[in-house]
């Protein structure tokens, strides 16, 4: 059962944390602030008030037994330096850091992270994706080069069998699933909207223009389906 | 051609508008710190120094013909309430902003933001889904329930045809692909490692120890998958 622990817990760090108790994880929040601590007791399975800084400290609650550490300090970046090199003194496995830039990334490398995160620049990225390719709903990178997305079929897919639009020969792509939203009464007589997805499309399955498909391919391969498809 | 506008350039609005830019969208990168604007103009096709609480300053600029403009003013909530504002008066069509936290949020979407992001829970969330499901190495929620899911294969599955491993009937799952990770030597005689990509798998393939299976199935049906597969 792997043990993680969490210091720090601003907006980032508690949001960690929390999910990982979700999860079902065995998670151990850290924070100076004792209100921080107190505010996510009954969230998670252990919480303690304590300085990262500090070795005797970190030894006191047995810091070593733990896998893997996150570092949420944001703004704090000289105490996440700091308690990087304690860690990995103390022989921690994995320490994974916030990092405020690029600058204080390189550092908490040299200095013994494992891993790193850069929030808002992961994050504007990630943002500015779906902006620029509003056909593209979900845009997942996969592995080198290749990614999933959602797309909205172009007019000329609407009515067509799948094997006549000969996806996989002229473009490359391969199709995963059909998505349609559905409208549905529940037991309370509301009216919901679910997602129905058809995960083995066959050859025959002709798409409506409720629905979005669901590909995989390469950047260039999409970007080609998209624009000439 | 859609325009975009970014307001604030933190880590994160100035990654949002460099991204954009990359991809070819139209940027407008705007921040009251001339340092800051001059920082970007290499990067974008326009910036410029103004304060986006000024209704004549964002007149000056005819924001009122960008389709959508992103605040990024994380710190500054008052100031991205007031923006938000400003531009919906000045019938921007699309507004987003970033919210410091959820009260923010709130604040920020009856103000008339129409889309408002967090970014330390949403980083948050995902890295702890990383973390909690190792075996899951990417972890992609597609529609309502769905995941798209890499995984290492269990040792059961090794040397094992597709066909016989009865994904589908026995936990639902539709596998997607079959990856494996190969050294190559380039044109500069480096070894590098590149991800070799079989997207359409067939039943007589067999799994090898060095390759992961893309699967897309429910939450429930790649738990059971990981679990008892
Ligand atoms: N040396 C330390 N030991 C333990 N906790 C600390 C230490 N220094 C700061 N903290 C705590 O870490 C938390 C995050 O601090 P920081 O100022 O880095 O936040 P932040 O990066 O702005 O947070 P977020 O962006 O996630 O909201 C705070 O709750 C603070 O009390
Ligand atoms: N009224 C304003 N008009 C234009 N730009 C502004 C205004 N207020 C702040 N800014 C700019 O917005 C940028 C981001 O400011 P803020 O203090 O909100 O940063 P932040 O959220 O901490 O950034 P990040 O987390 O992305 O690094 C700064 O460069 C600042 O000069």
């Amino acid at each position: 059962m792997k043990q993680f622990a969490v210091i720090g817990l601003g907006s980032f760090g508690r949001k960690v944390a929390i999910t990982l108790g979700e999860k079902g994880a065995e998670v151990l929040a850290i924070d100076k602030n004792i209100t921080k601590v107190e505010d996510i007791k009954d969230k998670v399975v252990h919480a303690v008030a304590l300085d990262s800084t500090s070795l005797d400290e970190l030894k006191s609650i047995g810091i070593t037994d733990i896998d893997t550490v996150i570092i949420a300090l944001g703004e704090q970046q000289e105490a996440a330096i700091l308690t990087t090199v304690l860690l990995k003194n103390l022989g921690v496995g994995e320490v994974i850091a916030r990092a405020m830039n690029s600058l204080y990334a390189q550092i908490l490398r040299m200095v013994g992270a494992d891993k790193v995160i850069l929030i808002e620049e992961q994050m504007g990225e990630q943002l500015a994706k779906t902006l620029v390719a509003p056909q593209i709903i979900e845009n997942v990178p996969l592995a080198s080069g290749h990614l999933l997305v959602e797309i909205k079929p172009k007019k000329e897919f609407i009515g067509k069998k799948l094997s006549d639009l000969h996806l996989r020969s002229r473009y490359g792509v391969n199709i995963v699933a059909i998505q349609k939203k559905v409208e549905e009464i529940n037991d309370e007589g509301e009216v919901t909207i679910r997602t129905k997805v058809n995960d083995l499309p066959g050859p025959d399955d002709k798409i409506s223009d409720d629905e979005t498909l669901l590909v995989v391919g390469s950047e260039e391969e999409i970007e080609r389906l998209i624009k000439e498809g």
